[in-house]
């Protein structure tokens, strides 16, 4: 089935989201390596650390930028990241 | 609640902390009170001791800042992180950063600076953070009137896991009723006995003179559960079975002794945000007003439009004759209100609007 592009995140979203989880969640910077390598493991690295957030807040763990999970990041908060880092 | 791995925590149970940077947004006096107020949300809940230290070294350093500023963390203007800050450790241990770029304020317009603190100081003292939304811990910011910031069950266990419960301080012990110069907190008619609180105290008497050494004293959390702090004035209209008890900026209205009562902020009456708390209060059910003591003034509440009537607050000796420049306590028994001034009470008529006579406060409890 065609993808409703209004269900994929704004790629301004997916930027917010990977600065928050690199920020409370030790995302790892996007590694060096293949573009289509590079490519796989951010993604799964992405849908773990979404996730491990959304365990957290007590929301679904879907693993996806859903609207709930964007709108808890964009929330103010401390800067002292939820995980050990 | 959880911890900084291997659970850092001060040595120490005396901290010393230091403003090294104020916030232009807020008067230097309303920045110092936020901290105040929430060091000593911590150290109510653990054995913990903060002194403010202006010169020297001291363990936990505050300050404002925008953007990059010194540490690996730099700011990210308004909204987003709010604040940051270290667990207990040497150097910059334990100090908290707060952004410039945000506004701060001891209201609701703007962030909340005495919550962000009280959540900042909690890293400072080795808690990270909580998964309860509850908890003050949590790391989303929340926005609620600072009459319901206080720690929640989640901060307390984690703040005494590190820290231990607080030792019995000696001022919750059992206050020497019969000392010449005892003055009472509050006073208030429940049913049909009189309840005196003094610190975290209070006594019960009934309304009969004949029984009056039928005194019953308990710490106040056995009778108040919810409330964790001495009482500063209490009412109560007999008609609908409700006393109304005041600490602080909080008011909280109690049906029942013993059981849980629910906190307002003492602004939902109409108080300028200027007045931080009330000396005494007491209902007038003839004519269905409350009359509110704060320092040299009173006010008069009308409980059925629910607003302050207009023309006040006044100064007590003008309207009151006889009675002291402050009250710090006050009930009303049949055509009397008996209110405390200092060590004394004075008995008068509010019909005739007269001096009626003058007592010592603590032979309400038969000294």
């Amino acid at each position: 089935l065609p993808i409703d592009q209004d269900l994929l995140p704004k790629p301004e979203d997916v930027e917010l989201a990977e600065g928050y989880l690199r920020r409370f969640y030790n995302l790892n910077p996007r590694s060096r390596g293949k573009m289509l390598e590079r490519r796989i493991r951010s993604t799964s690295a992405m849908e773990e650390k979404i996730r491990e957030m959304q365990n957290f807040f007590g929301l679904r763990e879907t693993g996806r930028l859903d609207s709930h999970t964007l709108d808890v990041m964009k929330e103010p908060r401390c800067g002292v990241p939820d995980v050990e880092s | 609640f959880s911890f900084y791995p291997e659970k850092p925590k001060w040595k120490n149970h005396t901290i010393t902390y230091m403003i090294a940077k104020y916030t232009p947004d807020m008067k230097r006096e309303d920045v110092e009170k936020s901290f105040r107020s929430a060091l000593k949300m911590w150290s109510d809940a653990a054995p913990l001791r903060f002194i403010k230290d202006n010169h020297g070294k001291a363990d936990i350093l505050i300050s404002f800042a925008r953007r990059t500023h010194g540490d690996f963390f730099s700011f990210d203007g308004p909204g987003g992180v709010l604040a940051h800050a270290f667990q207990p450790g040497e150097g910059m241990g334990g100090d908290v950063h707060f952004d410039e770029d945000e506004t701060w304020t001891t209201g609701k317009k703007g962030y909340n600076l005495f919550s962000v603190a009280a959540h900042e100081l909690g890293h400072s003292l080795g808690l990270s953070h909580s998964r309860d939304p509850s908890a003050i811990m949590y790391p989303n910011y929340k926005s609620q009137s600072s009459t319901q910031y206080s720690l929640s069950k989640d901060d307390v266990l984690g703040i005494q896991t590190l820290y231990g419960k607080p030792t019995i301080k000696v001022e919750t012990a059992a206050p020497k009723k019969c000392d010449p110069n005892f003055s009472f907190d509050a006073a208030v008619l429940i049913g049909n006995e009189i309840v005196f609180f003094k610190n975290r105290y209070m006594w019960m008497r009934t309304t009969q003179t004949t029984y009056w050494n039928r005194l019953r004293e308990s710490h106040s959390s056995t009778y108040l559960p919810s409330i964790s702090s001495h009482v500063d004035a209490a009412y109560d209209i007999p008609a609908k079975g409700v006393v109304y008890i005041f600490t602080g900026h909080k008011y909280w209205v109690v049906q029942q002794l013993k059981t849980k009562s629910h906190a307002g902020s003492i602004h939902e009456y109409g108080f300028s945000s200027s007045v931080r708390q009330v000396d005494a209060a007491v209902h007038v059910s003839e004519y269905g007003k409350t009359v509110f003591f704060v320092g040299e003034f009173y006010y008069r509440y009308d409980e059925r439009r629910r607003r302050m009537d207009p023309g006040f607050p006044r100064l007590i000796q003008t309207d009151w004759p006889g009675i002291p420049r402050k009250v710090n306590a006050a009930f009303k028994l049949d055509g009397n209100i008996f209110l405390f001034g200092g060590t004394k009470s004075y008995q008068y008529d509010f019909r005739q609007n007269r001096m009626v006579k003058i007592i010592s406060a603590n032979s309400w409890l038969g000294c």
